[in-house]
């Protein structure tokens, strides 16, 4: 199922940037 | 001292990068058959100062100081740039994707480094195919290049834009194997 809504969000790779840069505060 | 990255966490980076570039690859087609808006009009290849704008938004480009947007008619993305869609980015090819590549690291040359850069940077990166053209290449570079002269500048280490910039750097570095440009593990 997780695969499907990868398939629909069109705004992944934009989520993907954000949460990589805050992924390094965390760190 | 104290902007560098540990390995663990640039290792992460790569791994997650690299399955963003496989997802992206694998409903490529999916998304290039996703319909449009009308207000979405992609620049052509060759036009730089569109590209920016469209990228980066007129507010940005123009460095005009706008009216603040009418929050009914919701977001203008003429002003603010259009994001890094799926169905935006599945849309163009290598030789495209290398000439915004390059419009935005001109842009990048003089001007900050903003959120709207850095997304557009991130997906530009995911869609450049492996093995990297020669020009890509010195593209990608380059671009890790500033990013370690931008961060040098940044007075506070906390900014969200050291991280941004960290990952840019590692994602060439580690990911595209530039390892002389890569962060010494803090």
């Amino acid at each position: 199922q997780s695969e499907d809504s990868d398939v629909w969000d069109d705004t992944a790779l934009i989520k993907a940037y954000d949460k990589a840069v805050a992924s390094f505060k965390d760190a | 001292e104290g902007y560098s990255p540990t390995l663990k966490w640039q290792q992460q980076q790569v791994a997650h990068f690299s399955a963003v570039r496989q997802s992206l690859n694998k409903n490529r087609n999916h998304w290039q058959s996703q319909h449009l808006d009308s207000n979405v009009a992609m620049p052509k290849s060759e036009d730089e100062e569109g590209w920016k704008k469209f990228c980066l938004g007129e507010r940005l480009y123009s460095e005009i100081e706008m009216l603040p947007d009418n929050e009914n008619l919701g977001v203008d993305y003429i002003k603010v740039g259009f994001p890094p869609l799926l169905s935006i980015v599945s849309r163009m090819n290598q030789a495209t994707v290398t000439s915004v590549l390059e419009y935005l690291m001109s842009w990048f040359g003089e001007k900050p480094f903003t959120p709207e850069l850095g997304r557009w940077l991130y997906a530009l990166l995911a869609c450049l195919e492996k093995p990297l053209l020669p020009e890509a290449h010195s593209l990608i570079r380059q671009l890790a290049r500033r990013c370690s002269e931008v961060r040098l500048l940044e007075e506070n280490k906390n900014e969200e834009r050291i991280s941004a910039l960290n990952l840019i750097i590692c994602l060439v570095s580690r990911y595209f194997d530039q390892y002389d440009l890569a962060d010494e593990p803090s």
